[in-house]
């Protein structure tokens, strides 16, 4: 359905905003390695299972890619680009948003097993995930424009699903309990920057925070 | 029987 193509593509585009925006400037200020790091466990966690589980050549494909395109910019971010002045700032306490997005998966699950914790773990992560970038913000009282972009097709991804859910429960009768409520989570930490973002940066302001 | 939900999204 419609929203689900968009949400996809959104979060392509976030990915594809990033690589770009790192590549052309040469570098990674303003980019909370961090929340690329969660990014990378979100991935694996919850895409390793195109070991084992088939879905389509379309969902092969994006998993690969989100897996091998998060991987790679933390490579960058890293190796290529480091930059101990955002490291300095970016120092989010991420082992409690992994310890309590693992406890939660313990709890949370359609089964106790082994992927299904992991599905469970990856959405939890995710919904949280994005914490250390929007705190680095709030840190520097302002950004790049295009680290906004990110932000915000990063964020409209998961938002998109929202209406995605409702069609699905309404045309197949599918409830996805565990990522609907993760997902609404995640748009609520994102809903600040939504409004800040709707308000200066799509009317051509720099992204201050006020 | 449980019903378990088909992860077919990303």
């Amino acid at each position: 359905n419609i929203f689900r193509a968009a949400g996809d593509l959104s979060h392509l585009i976030s990915i594809l905003i990033l690589l770009n925006t790192i590549q052309k400037s040469r570098s990674i200020a303003g980019i909370s390695l961090k929340t690329q790091i969660l990014y990378v466990l979100v991935f694996l966690t919850r895409y390793l299972d195109l070991t084992y589980r088939y879905v389509s050549i379309y969902n092969t494909l994006m998993k690969l890619f989100f897996i091998s395109s998060s991987i790679y910019i933390v490579y960058l971010m890293i190796y290529k680009f480091k930059n101990t002045e955002t490291e300095q700032i970016d120092t989010f306490p991420i082992e409690y948003l992994i310890g309590g997005s693992f406890i939660l998966s313990l709890i949370f699950n359609y089964k106790f097993q082994f992927g299904e914790i992991l599905w469970s773990f990856s959405l939890w992560l995710e919904s949280v995930a994005i914490l250390p970038q929007l705190f680095m913000l709030q840190r520097t009282g302002e950004a790049r424009t295009l680290t906004t972009h990110y932000i915000f097709a990063l964020g409209a991804y998961r938002t998109l699903y929202i209406p995605n859910w409702i069609f699905r429960w309404i045309s197949e009768g599918r409830v996805d309990y565990l990522a609907i409520f993760t997902g609404i989570v995640q748009t609520i930490i994102y809903s600040d920057f939504f409004y800040i973002y709707y308000h200066r940066v799509l009317k051509g302001f720099k992204f201050e925070l006020p | 029987e449980e019903q378990t939900i088909v992860h077919d999204e990303l």
